[in-house]
Order: C-alpha cells, then sequence, then structure tokens
C-alpha cells in the first residue's frame, strides 16, 4: 500500500529536514546557554560531535546568500518600515548617523554599513589605547601560557589563532608566546570586543601602529554572539577571520576582524586584494600578503616598510554576508 | 562579529575596563 500510495504522500526532503531539526536544536542549545549564562554557572562546553554538527553547516554559503538578499535594493516605499523594524529590534541609534533620512540607504546592507557623524566618537586622549570598535566587552586580560580566553573559562591557541609565526623555528625552545614578545620584561595582553547587529560596524585603529602582515584564515562562519563563544572552545579559531599584525610603541601589536554568519565578510580599506567569504578560499588554509617591502617592490602606503595607522583612524568595516 | 586586540605591552599595563561592558570607538581600554 506504500507503493501505490506514494503518489499522493509528500516526498520527503532530508535537506531541509536536517536544517529545520538542525536548527531547533541548536536554538535550544543557545536557550539553555542564556538560561546558564543569567545563573552565572560555568560555561558549559559543546561535545566534539556538536561542534563538528555545527561546523558541517553551509555557514558561508548561508552568509553569502543572506548578502545577495540583502544587497537587493528596495523600493523607496518599503525602506522606512525594513529598517524601522530593524532600528527597534536591534536598538540601533539613528541621531548618531551620518545620514539620518531612512529613504538615503538603497538596501540593508547599505544601511548596515552606515557612517557617524564626525564628532560622534570622541578619542580618549589620556589612554594609550582606545576600543577598535563599538560593542559588548567579552573578555580581557594577560595571556597565559599561550591560551588566550575567548570567555572566562574557555580558551584557545595563540598558535592557531595567529597561524605559525616565522621566528618559530629560529629558536623552538621558547613558548609561542614568548616568541610575540620584543622584550622579556613585557607581557602579552588581550581585549575581545562583540559588535552586535544594532552596532556601528567599521572598525578603527586602537593606537598608532604600524601594520606589516595580513593574514587571511577562510574559516566557517558560525556565530560569535556570547553564548555561541561560552559553548564553542576555539570558536575564533574556527571561523573566517583577518589578522593584521605590526610593532607599536611597546612592541607586537594585532588585530583581527572575526566574522560570522550574518556578517560574513571583512574590508580593510588600505587592502584592494583582500576578499574574504569567498568561495575560492578552503577552509583550513590561511593567505599572507605583506606590506613590507617585497623584492624591489614597495607598496606606496608604507613608511620605513608597513602600514602606519593613527589612533582612532578607519580601518575597515564589517558587511553583511 | 568579533574584534581581538593582542598587544605587547609593558607588565603594568592596567585595564580600566569591566567584562561586559557596553563600549564605543574611543574610549579607553587601559593605560600604563
Amino acid at each position: 500500500s506504500l507503493t501505490a500510495g506514494r503518489g499522493f504522500l509528500p516526498r520527503p526532503w532530508p535537506l531541509p529536514f536536517l536544517f529545520v531539526t538542525g536548527g531547533g536544536y541548536l536554538g535550544y542549545q543557545h536557550y539553555k546557554r542564556r538560561s546558564q549564562e543569567d545563573d552565572e554557572a560555568p560555561p558549559s562546553l559543546a561535545t566534539p560531535t556538536q561542534v563538528a554538527l555545527y561546523h558541517s553547516f553551509p555557514t558561508r554559503l548561508l552568509s553569502r546568500a543572506w548578502g545577495r538578499l540583502n544587497g537587493v535594493e528596495l523600493p523607496t516605499w518599503l525602506r522606512k518600515p525594513i529598517y524601522s523594524l530593524y532600528i527597534w529590534t536591534f536598538g540601533v541609534n539613528m541621531q548618531e548617523a551620518a545620514v539620518e533620512d531612512l529613504h538615503h540607504y538603497r538596501n540593508l546592507s547599505e544601511f548596515f554599513r552606515r557612517r557617524l557623524k564626525p564628532a560622534a566618537r570622541p578619542l580618549c586622549a589620556s589612554s594609550c589605547l582606545i576600543s577598535p570598535a563599538d560593542g559588548r566587552i567579552l573578555h580581557f586580560g594577560r595571556v597565559k601560557n599561550s591560551e588566550v580566553e575567548q570567555v572566562k573559562g574557555v580558551t584557545y591557541s595563540l598558535e592557531n589563532f595567529l597561524g605559525p609565526q616565522n621566528s618559530r623555528s629560529k629558536n623552538s625552545s621558547l613558548s609561542f608566546r614568548d616568541l610575540l614578545l620584543s622584550c622579556p620584561d613585557n607581557d602579552l595582553f588581550h581585549v575581545v570586543v562583540y559588535l552586535a547587529p544594532g552596532d556601528y560596524h567599521c572598525f578603527h585603529s586602537p593606537t598608532e601602529w604600524k601594520v606589516e602582515l595580513r593574514r587571511h584564515f577562510p574559516g566557517t562562519l558560525m556565530s560569535v554572539n556570547p553564548g555561541v563563544a561560552r559553548w564553542v572552545k576555539e570558536l575564533f579559531c574556527l571561523n573566517e577571520r583577518v589578522v593584521l599584525t605590526g610593532q607599536w610603541q611597546h612592541g607586537f601589536f594585532s588585530l583581527t576582524a572575526v566574522g560570522a554568519t550574518n556578517v560574513g565578510s571583512i574590508r580593510v580599506y588600505f587592502d584592494q586584494e583582500l576578499q574574504t567569504n569567498s568561495p575560492c578560499y578552503s577552509k583550513g588554509s590561511f593567505h599572507d600578503h605583506s606590506y613590507v617591502a617585497v623584492g624591489d617592490q614597495v607598496l606606496k602606503t608604507t613608511n620605513e616598510g608597513g602600514v602606519v595607522l593613527q589612533k582612532g583612524e578607519a580601518v575597515g568595516e564589517f558587511n553583511l554576508g | 562579529s568579533t574584534i581581538v586586540l593582542l598587544f605587547e605591552a609593558p607588565k603594568d599595563f592596567i585595564f580600566n575596563l569591566q567584562p561586559g561592558q557596553q563600549i564605543r570607538v574611543g574610549e579607553g581600554l587601559g593605560s600604563l
């Protein structure tokens, strides 16, 4: 009777079924994590199977589809209601936007990349290090034993995050952390800033420094919201990211932009060659671009080998998809 | 999306932050 009735029954679609059940499962896990977060309980980490399941989701494909959707030009009459809903949902402060008229933004991607009024973000003169972005401080502190905390109690490997260093082979007896330090009396510190969907999504130079190398890690695009950062160990090493490394007045300095599902692509204004969330790159690899002299070729933007950035200077932006 | 800063500084570098605090571009993170 099953064979006879096959024509009447809807065909089972394994892929959508997997998405729906998988999405429901992850939603439940997220809900569970939020409850735990509220109770300030120690983080409960995902099992390797759960991470592998999440990792296997086509998050990069979804991200690119999301980007395409949000790049579609909206009719003028539809812009205000759509953006108003976004503003209301994510608590966007439009009074500080350079252009407050919602009809000006042709699509959600443009709205997401909105600029701020020139005086909206004064720079702290008394601090040698300022925030590179609007957001929430997820974690900060000293780096111990070459392990960095993405949130309290959940660590990732510094070497996996930054990738191998050239100086590593010269002195293998030193730890990865020690190899980065220019002076043994110094220490290595870190800060993690999480940008929520309603935040201004450009990032700025946190100090005066010189960028020498860009390392692009194409990876997966899992969510980086604080709940997931508490759940997935090494999340920042799995996701697509752009690592800028160089020197500041005290030695080693790096700024890393980590992508997420909805905000999958990263742009660096002084690097036109950088292409992120592109299907031509495979997960697990990394691609270097040096800003110092390469053979006889010296980049125009360099000053004694490297891109010099001033404190507060706009460096780049995140984009939808 | 997330920004991670990793940097070398003298041992007496002090953060002027609280975990979970909201921050904006240009606000001080720490000092010597």
